[in-house]
């Protein structure tokens, strides 16, 4: 059964450097 | 032009096995805030940030819906393209998705609304503060 790391679920929202 | 729509991933599924930062593991669907806010703490790497839905528009296909965000206390604009059933982690309600009926139909996991104004859970790296 695979397991997947609980940060995979969570959407990484970085602002841009361009903002 | 925004990206293309983020694909599904399998962890979605009901009952996949989801491991917490102190080892711990639970189902998706089992997930609380708690487990989320305390996984980040333990992270060196990871900070998690509020990200208030601002606008939910029509993406470039069908089936996908662009999201724009208001990201952590700079309020960053930050949009992103998912398709509809895309879930997120909305603070103290659980998964929420665009189209709760098709993520419930497709991943078995149950959903609510995703509405203007949620705040969900996301990342940003520590070392961008």
């Amino acid at each position: 059964v695979p397991v997947f790391p609980w940060h995979s679920l969570v959407p990484f929202l970085a602002p841009t450097q361009s903002d | 032009s925004p990206p293309s729509p983020v694909a599904l991933p399998p962890f979605f599924m009901r009952g996949s096995i989801i491991q917490l930062a102190d080892g711990e593991l639970k189902r998706v669907e089992d997930l609380k805030t708690e487990d989320f806010i305390q996984s980040a703490e333990i992270s060196s790497e990871l900070k998690i940030d509020s990200s208030t839905v601002e606008r939910i528009d029509s993406g470039q296909s069908p089936n996908a819906v662009v999201i724009q965000f208001s990201v952590g206390e700079l309020k960053a604009q930050v949009c992103v393209e998912v398709l509809v059933e895309y879930p997120f982690f909305v603070f103290g309600q659980g998964w929420s998705s665009c189209c709760p009926d098709r993520t419930t139909q497709l991943f078995e996991l149950s959903c609510a609304k995703l509405c203007v104004g949620d705040v969900c859970v996301s990342l940003t790296l520590r070392s961008l503060r």
